[in-house]
């Protein structure tokens, strides 16, 4: 399987609609500081189902739609699309290229797509369950995370392990 | 149950025992289950880099846990095959050498899985098949381009010297 | 008592807002008392980077919550005039700009008191009047070298790209 | 007042007597991953009468105390001193050069010295009082702390601003 883009629009600091491709191998994402660097992250990690406002640098939804700036209005709402090649059926649907959407309103509700057809929370997070993209997955890791997985308590750190197992 | 608990530990254990003396140059580390039910119990690093004694992981320099993090990270990975992975300045408490040694970890993991690294460090940018440029040329309103490798030298304003 | 943290406390909040204005070059914050008794009220902090809507301060982005916590320690030193200053790595998170304006403003206090910076940086150690060198030649063992300026190049191999 | 030079023997990584002289303006401290720079802020905190072994990334005193290498044998003790010039009288004491000292031994017992006469650790932390540098000062910052001044919650930021004042 094979990340192919990320489509985002009114998340965080992208209040316009942005794609960003990804190619095979390592792909590098450069910038000033506060520039939304890290929200790319935080926009990929909403979308496979993250539900704790609090992990993504937020309090409660609304901080995740586009807030305002100088020169432009806040927006209602935000959706952010992740593609994947699914050539290889490592996720377990038929399709060949698989899209998972998530939309969410100010008003704090949330819908899930799947190719374009609705679905719920629990469709996304069962399609990954077995691929270590989960939601503790070790292979997102957040800015400051990294040391903290050492600074944490032998009990805590156990805790990661049977998540990404 | 335990079985799929402890085959998958000992797997993670021998991973990050091999990952840790190839990011250090050296030096050994493991992991110990605690005392008790292993169903519940904690899980402890040992690490010793090249030529210190063995000693608590609270003692270990910045870079030093930095560098640790990342062999655990992937010994943890490596037990099921993830299709990417998504790095936030992992990079940053890395000195010269052991940036180099990540670095030639990531490109090795490159050939099986995309890698996704958000970095300040130009020698981590040059690694990269495709460099993004975030920018906020309207304040407070992001946009992304696609930066060519010649604008790689471009890019260097971004990188954090 | 009172008065004498409420005159504290205004002091090190004119401090801060001016500060942040200068390492952000532009934007504006302040200091807030929570509601309750003074003498036990927390200190909240409203940081409104140049361009942006004033956001919660959970918002801003690391390097963002860096350039902040350096104004509020230079505003929060600033009531006390203290001999020395010491900094291990503050500026790991910082772009090319704002290292400058941190710079800027290291060089401007280093006017009344001693700074001591711990860095990877190349342009940090560039502003240095003097350079120490440690290393373990003798792995475990710590040893320091005074470094004469053109031994700055020779320093590079220690700074982080 | 002005910090004159600090004098390390058995600290930590320092197995051999280290002396570092401080001029006026800016030092910095460059070095490797691991090479001990780190372990000099600890030093300077460690004088100056920090009593919390956490704050130093130990757990007990033998911690601060030179462990051994593949080529060295641990220490007994460990010495520590700091000495500041008095001139200015920015110090309430008479003394126009003031050295502080601080030894352990890995029995646990800490000796404090002023100017070479033994003292209580109590002398040293009322000597500093004024200051700015007692326990939490902001004068300070150990790696990895800058960020965490933002992120504490507001009531806990009061207590840095109650021991800052
Ligand atoms: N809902 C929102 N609406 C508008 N802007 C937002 C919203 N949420 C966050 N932001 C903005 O996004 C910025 C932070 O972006 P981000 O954390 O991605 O920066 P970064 O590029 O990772 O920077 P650094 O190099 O410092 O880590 C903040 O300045 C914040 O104002
Ligand atoms: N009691 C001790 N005896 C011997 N060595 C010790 C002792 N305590 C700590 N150390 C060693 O000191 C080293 C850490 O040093 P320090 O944290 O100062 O590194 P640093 O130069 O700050 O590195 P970085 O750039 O990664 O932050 C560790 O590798 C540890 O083994
Ligand atoms: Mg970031
Ligand atoms: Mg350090």
């Amino acid at each position: 399987m094979q990340l192919k883009k990320l489509e985002v629009y009114g998340f965080k600091s992208f209040a316009d609609k942005t794609v960003i491709e990804f190619p095979a191998g390592i792909t590098a994402i450069v910038g000033p500081n506060g520039s939304g660097k890290s929200n790319v992250v935080d926009a990929i990690r909403w979308v496979l189902g993250e539900q704790s406002a609090k992990e993504l640098r937020g309090e409660k939804v609304e901080d995740f739609i586009f807030n305002g700036s100088k020169t432009r209005h806040k927006l209602g709402y935000t959706q952010v699309s992740l593609t994947f090649d699914n050539c290889d059926s490592y996720l377990s649907t038929d399709f060949n290229e698989v899209t998972i959407t998530r939309k969410a309103y100010r008003s704090g509700e949330s819908e899930y797509y799947l190719n374009k057809s609705r679905c719920r929370l629990k469709d996304i997070q069962e399609l990954f369950l077995d691929t270590g993209l989960g939601r503790h997955s070790f292979a997102m890791i957040s800015q400051g995370q990294v040391e903290s997985l050492i600074e944490a308590r032998p009990i805590d750190r156990r805790q990661l392990f049977d998540d990404a197992c | 149950s335990r079985e799929k608990f402890l085959e998958a530990f000992y797997e993670i254990k021998a991973e990050f025992e091999s990952l840790f003396t190839n990011l250090f140059g050296g030096g050994q580390a493991t992991l110990l289950l605690e005392e008790g039910d292993i169903l519940e119990a904690g899980i402890e690093i040992k690490a010793q880099p090249p030529g210190k004694k063995l000693q608590s992981i609270a003692l270990l320099s910045g870079g030093e846990k930095t560098l640790t993090a990342i062999a655990l990270v992937f010994a943890v990975i490596s037990v099921k095959k993830v299709p990417f992975y998504l790095f936030d300045e992992v990079d940053a408490a890395l000195d010269e050498a052991n940036l180099l040694r990540f670095l030639a970890l990531i490109k090795d993991k490159a050939e099986a899985s995309q890698i996704i690294l958000i970095t300040h460090r130009r020698r981590s940018m040059e690694e990269a098949h495709l460099l993004y440029g975030v920018t906020m040329e309207e304040k407070g309103v992001s946009k992304i381009l696609a930066l060519r490798l010649e604008d790689k030298n471009a890019a260097a304003t971004y990188e954090s010297n």
